[in-house]
């Protein structure tokens, strides 16, 4: 993790449900690549974080310091992707659930 | 109809649950994962239709959920009576279709003493004559509530064509399981009558008949969906709405007060408060700051807000420090 970028940027999570404790019901995928995002939304922000125009203009605000004790913007995730998982129900019936937002895709500064 | 699994047979039931080694897991590590479980048809078809999303994407059914229900079996006055369960389904879920799928098994081929001949022709021609299939085959399904009798309520019947031996059949009952849900009865009975003299007892096997639901959650993109049904353990026990304390604090975090009453009290004075100064003649409205800031000050008879408010502002800065006592008294002062 040392050598990562200080910018608001996707890093690597990989999550095994064995870690959190659901693998004793969930038949599939035994874990998956999550990934999270982290790093900061300081001003000036490189295009790349793809910051909302809201962001840009807290961070320029926060910048100036007119407003005392503005943070500044979030690295959040901004596009996600599904997750198929195979489980046990309660009365250990197979069960195939699609969940959204389980992956990041790509993050941005909010 | 559709044969068996369609990918290469199965690997044999692991024993417990192996953990994954790379995040796609093959169908063999997820059958595996099952367990003796990925013998049965219902876990195979369910497998399959989890590689198909995972390799295309494709929504099973054109939903995000699709749950099975595997069958009970039990005899029902001689007769082998399907039952299913269908209560883990979720209120959000808006049912698509739903399918129930049997198999029928194959021919037995007779004994030997029970090849058939035509009976005293000339060359009785011993033919081996299978059994041909079932003149039709009943499918009939009731609904079952909490109080009534095994019978049930009668949900659907249906002829079917005689299935061709050794194959898988679907049949759509999706008006039924939404009829059940929508009447609240999601117990549900199956019964195979083939109109076969001794059917034989069938016994629990891979090939016991299932039921697909297919269906639309419509809260799982609610934050935090995947607790919903995934997360079996509570970490707050239900009812107990604040994170509990830390066991070393006292159950309660507020410190209980109470003023130790020393036996009757004589007389309306709170005990340890004597330093109180001596009751005033007019024991009237005052402000606290007034009270606790110079215990000696004149108390004022009450006088109208305006000017209470106005003369506050006086005494509060010019107030003389006498106070007025009551003759006797005086005269005793003087006197000392």
């Amino acid at each position: 993790q040392w050598d990562e970028p200080r910018v608001c940027s996707r890093r690597y999570l990989k999550v095994d449900f064995a870690d959190i404790g659901w693998n004793e019901w969930i038949i599939s995928p035994k874990s998956f690549d999550a990934y999270y995002c982290a790093g900061a939304c300081e001003f000036p922000m490189p295009k790349i974080v793809r910051p909302s125009n809201h962001a840009t203009i807290q961070s320029i605000v926060r910048a100036v310091g007119i407003v005392p004790g503005i943070p500044e913007p979030c690295c959040v995730p901004d596009k996600m992707n599904s997750l198929g998982v195979l489980f046990l129900d309660e009365n250990r019936n197979v069960v195939l659930k699609v969940y959204p937002n389980m992956s990041v895709e790509t993050c941005a500064c909010r | 109809g559709h044969r068996g699994p369609s990918w290469p047979s199965l690997p044999s039931a692991a024993d417990g649950l192996q953990r994954d080694k790379d995040p796609q897991q093959s169908p063999g590590d997820a059958a595996a994962a099952l367990g003796q479980g990925a013998q049965d048809m219902v876990a195979v078809h369910m497998l399959r239709l989890y590689e198909k999303y995972n390799r295309r994407g494709a929504r099973p059914g054109g939903g995000n959920t699709v749950r099975s229900f595997r069958a009970r079996l039990e005899m029902v006055d001689q007769k082998p009576v399907y039952f299913f369960n269908l209560t883990s389904m979720q209120d959000s879920e808006m049912i698509l279709t739903a399918t129930f799928h049997f198999y029928s098994e194959p021919p037995r081929w007779p004994r030997a003493r029970e090849v058939f001949c035509k009976p005293r022709a000339k060359n009785a021609s011993c033919r081996l004559l299978t059994p041909g299939p079932p003149a039709h085959l009943h499918l009939i399904f009731r609904s079952l509530s909490q109080n009534t009798a095994t019978q049930g309520l009668l949900r659907g019947a249906m002829a079917l064509a005689p299935p061709p031996r050794g194959l898988w059949q679907a049949k759509d009952i999706s008006s039924i399981i939404k009829a059940s849900r929508r009447d609240g009865e999601l117990l549900l009975s199956a019964q195979l009558d083939s109109g076969e003299k001794d059917p034989g007892i069938p016994r629990p096997s891979p090939h016991m008949p299932y039921i697909l639901v297919y269906a639309n959650d419509l809260a799982i993109s609610e934050p935090n969906s995947v607790a919903v049904t995934l997360q079996r353990y509570d970490p707050f026990p239900a009812g107990d709405l604040e994170p509990r304390a830390a066991p070393n604090n006292s159950a309660d975090p507020r410190v209980r007060r109470a003023a130790q009453v020393s036996g009757p009290l004589q007389d309306n004075e709170l005990p340890g408060l004597d330093e109180r100064p001596a009751p005033a003649l007019h024991a009237q409205h005052y402000h606290k700051h007034e009270f606790w800031s110079s215990p000696f000050r004149a108390l004022k008879p009450r006088t109208g807000r305006k000017d209470r408010k106005k003369k506050d502002q006086d005494t509060f800065t010019t107030s003389s420090q006498v106070l007025n006592f009551d003759e006797k008294t005086m005269q005793k002062a003087r006197r000392r």
